[in-house]
């Protein structure tokens, strides 16, 4: 299951 | 994290480091727009919101708290310091960044990836991002000349954002699942923005002249 995309760029 | 996305970030540093040491040392911030640095400023504060919720790492907390740190120092150089505010110019400065602000507040509730507030106020950073250089762009175009501190700024700020694009090029590649197509337009839409000033910037290196933005 996809987890929801936390932003993890800046 | 590749090697585009560290070279970005790293780019993206210099940048924001370079302006302040050329305010910090020569107590002067002739040629910089307020209005951009006030910008890039609301920019960090609407998108590190989650360095109190999400620990992505300490590379990631770390950074966040440069850039925050480093561009509201930079506004307080040049709004407060008694020296430093003497040397903003006010006049040139006009650009109505609330005409920036606005639409990008009601692109963000229109365009989103998810209607929550720490979502919103993301997304709204990123439209903002996309367009914070233009006030600084409008300034350089009026006072011709730029000394090559300010210059280097724009450019190491262009060169960040076109080393993200490789960077979401190689982790559309290698990560099926990363697809944020609102960051990668907004992304593209800020690269050219820089565009003609990069020609520009490139053909006064290359001639070795000093740089002349046209009228």
């Amino acid at each position: 299951k996809q987890q929801p995309q936390i932003h993890d760029e800046l | 994290m590749n090697i585009f996305r560290l070279a970005g970030d790293m780019t993206h540093l210099a940048s924001v480091l370079v302006l302040l040491l050329k305010i910090h040392t020569i107590k002067s911030c002739a040629g910089v727009s307020l209005k951009t640095q006030e910008l890039y400023a609301l920019v960090f504060a609407t998108r590190y919101l989650d360095i109190f919720t999400d620990f992505i790492s300490v590379y990631n907390t770390v950074m966040k708290l440069i850039f925050l740190g480093s561009s509201f120092s930079i506004v307080w150089y040049i709004r407060r310091h008694k020296i430093v505010r003497r040397s903003y110019d006010k006049e040139q400065d006009t650009f109505r960044h609330y005409f920036l602000v606005l639409p990008c507040l009601l692109l963000a509730l229109l365009i989103h990836e998810k209607f929550t507030v720490k979502e919103l106020l993301w997304t709204f950073s990123i439209y903002l991002e996309a367009v914070a250089i233009l006030p600084q762009l409008v300034l350089l175009q009026r006072t011709r000349n730029i000394d090559n501190l300010t210059g280097q700024y724009v450019f190491l700020l262009g060169a960040y954002r076109s080393l993200y694009i490789l960077n979401w090029i190689y982790r559309y590649f290698t990560e099926r699942h990363f697809v944020h197509w609102i960051t990668w337009i907004a992304g593209l839409v800020q690269t050219l923005l820089y565009a003609d000033f990069f020609y520009y910037y490139f053909e006064s290196w290359k001639n070795n002249v000093k740089l002349q933005l046209p009228a």
